[in-house]
């Protein structure tokens, strides 16, 4: 499944 | 976490608080161009929607928070500080935000990983974080002389985001599936508007002379 890409840049 | 990231970082923390840091303590804005900083308080706030939703670490949120505090502060500080406002140069700064809001706005609803509010929202940021920098080059080219810090706070910006393409470069051969390649292209583009002002900055630097940008 479309993974959430997590966004942990700033 | 990696050392681009962390120096990139470290990098963009430290050119906003320079900027900060001269407007509070000489209590002039000049040469400084109100309209982009408005465009990356916007930037900020659109791109950290999710502060209060999704917990990624505590650097991470207290680096949002300065971020967002630092951007809206020097806005208020040029827009509403009795001393400050009277050195804002409204005459020269005359970019229009919506030349760059609205173009950026109608990419992000187009171009985007996922057609979602949050989504188009973060995109919009990124195209906008790239040509935020516009009005202010285009202040420095009319005002044609640079003081040292404002020098500075433009060079830091624009050496965060390289950073960030050597992180961007390091993540994609140590991370499977690390794919963003909007990301990628808005920082590039980001990146080389700056090139040319770089290219004055050291000249000037290894000249020893005054940075003068162009007509």
């Amino acid at each position: 499944e479309e993974q959430e890409d997590i966004k942990d840049e700033l | 976490m990696n050392i681009f990231r962390l120096a990139g970082d470290m990098t963009h923390l430290f050119s906003v608080l320079v900027l900060l840091l001269k407007i509070h303590t000489i209590k002039s804005c000049a040469g400084i161009s109100l309209k982009t900083q408005e465009l990356y308080a916007l930037v900020f706030t659109t791109r950290y929607l999710d502060i209060f939703t999704d917990f990624i670490s505590l650097y991470n949120t207290v680096m949002k928070l300065i971020f967002l505090g630092s951007s809206f502060s020097i806005v208020w500080y040029i827009r509403r500080h009795k001393i400050v406002r009277r050195s804002y140069d409204k005459d020269q700064d005359t970019f229009r935000h919506y030349f760059l809001v609205i173009p950026c706005l109608v990419l992000a609803v187009f171009i985007n990983h996922k057609f979602t509010f949050k989504e188009v929202m973060w995109t919009f940021s990124l195209y906008l974080e790239a040509v935020a920098i516009l009005p202010q080059l285009v202040l420095l080219q009319r005002t044609r002389n640079i003081d040292n810090l404002t020098g500075q706070y433009v060079f830091l910006l624009g050496a965060y985001r390289a950073l960030y393409i050597l992180n961007w470069i390091y993540r994609h051969f140590t991370e499977p599936h690390y794919v963003h390649w909007i990301t990628w292209i808005a920082g590039v583009v980001q990146t080389l508007l700056y090139a040319d002002f770089f290219y004055y900055y050291f000249q000037s630097w290894k000249n020893n002379e005054k940075l003068q940008l162009p007509a």
